[in-house]
């Protein structure tokens, strides 16, 4: 019997202690413990790898904290556009989605493609498609809009610059960009 | 973007990968979050990765992938392999960020090349570890 394990990430980036306060690292100290604890529940109850994931990566979606779902970034349109994959190492099959906007979950629609198509990726209208005949639940565009990925927005809007999810969290994004060479 | 790895006690490997993309990013612009091989990966005879960072160089070093080749080919271990990924051939394109990644044997590898990763894991029966800073 192998050592079941789960390993989950919410992202990288320009993190340090000095840009983060006592009460937001608490919070993102609580999501990752809980849900690498729901990972490791499924695991313990002799469920699968792929449910494991399944199941970690939708949690992380459902968290604001992380840009994923809901507390996704914004484009420079102000739009919000989600991608997800996924892949069984026991029979190498996958299922991805990309540029959906409406799913609240995109990590679902990923498992539904493995799961129900000989295709790998489905992209825009036609992967909400697929999703909605599979029963995925739809939100409206701004479901996945928060304050504080508006206010990361304008200030990248300034900068005219994409930046990495965690690297315009606060201040200048210039300054994260530079940092990062 | 959030990802999650895992080892079942079947011994089966497992990867998932979801992103928002970047900030300000053009629409349509897709990075390697929905692209197997360049974010996520997984096969039972290496290992299970989810990347996380500068999409387009994920993409262009094919790094979830690479990182498995490294095990299959070079006999790398699952550390070795991820390391080599993450910083040395990311990071001389010019590219930010880490992975998470498992083996067959339940070792876990998750390397960064940026300031912080928010990132867990836990063996079954364990208290789980969670770190977020380089120096943890």
């Amino acid at each position: 019997m192998a050592r079941a394990v789960i390993a989950i990430h919410g992202g990288a980036g320009a993190i340090t202690r000095a840009a983060m306060s006592t009460e937001k690292e608490q919070a993102y100290t609580d999501a990752l413990a809980a849900i690498v604890a729901s990972g490791q529940a499924i695991l313990a109850a002799g469920g699968s790898a792929l449910d494991a994931v399944t199941e970690a990566v939708r949690l992380l979606e459902e968290c604001p904290l992380f840009n994923a779902g809901k507390g996704a970034v914004f484009t420079h349109q102000g739009t919000h556009e989600l991608d997800a994959s996924m892949m069984d190492g026991r029979t190498l099959e996958v299922g991805a989605v990309a540029g959906v906007k409406h799913l609240r979950n995109p990590v679902l629609a990923a498992r539904a493609v493995l799961e129900n198509s000989p295709h790998a990726l489905f992209i825009g209208e036609g992967a909400e498609a697929f999703a909605e005949q599979h029963g995925l639940e739809k939100v409206a565009a701004d479901y996945f809009s928060t304050p504080e990925r508006f206010a990361q927005l304008q200030r990248a809007l300034g900068s005219e610059q994409a930046i990495l999810d965690h690297d315009g969290a606060a201040g200048d994004p210039l300054d994260a960009d530079r940092k990062l060479g | 973007t959030v990802g999650a790895v895992a080892l079942d006690r079947d011994g089966n490997l497992a990867a998932a990968t979801s992103t928002g993309g970047m900030t300000n990013k053009q629409a349509g612009r897709v990075g390697d979050s929905p692209i197997i091989g360049a974010g996520c990966y997984a096969s039972n005879h290496t290992a299970a990765v989810s990347c996380t960072g500068t999409g387009e160089v994920f993409m262009r070093t094919l790094a979830a992938y690479d990182l498995a080749a490294l095990m299959k080919y070079a006999g790398l271990s699952l550390q070795q392999a991820a390391d080599r990924v993450i910083m040395e051939k990311v990071l001389a394109l010019g590219g930010s960020g880490g992975l998470i990644a498992v083996d067959a044997q339940g070792n876990v590898a998750l390397p960064f090349n940026s300031e912080g990763m928010y990132r867990g894991y836990g063996y079954v029966g364990e208290p789980a570890v969670i770190n977020i800073y380089r120096e943890e």
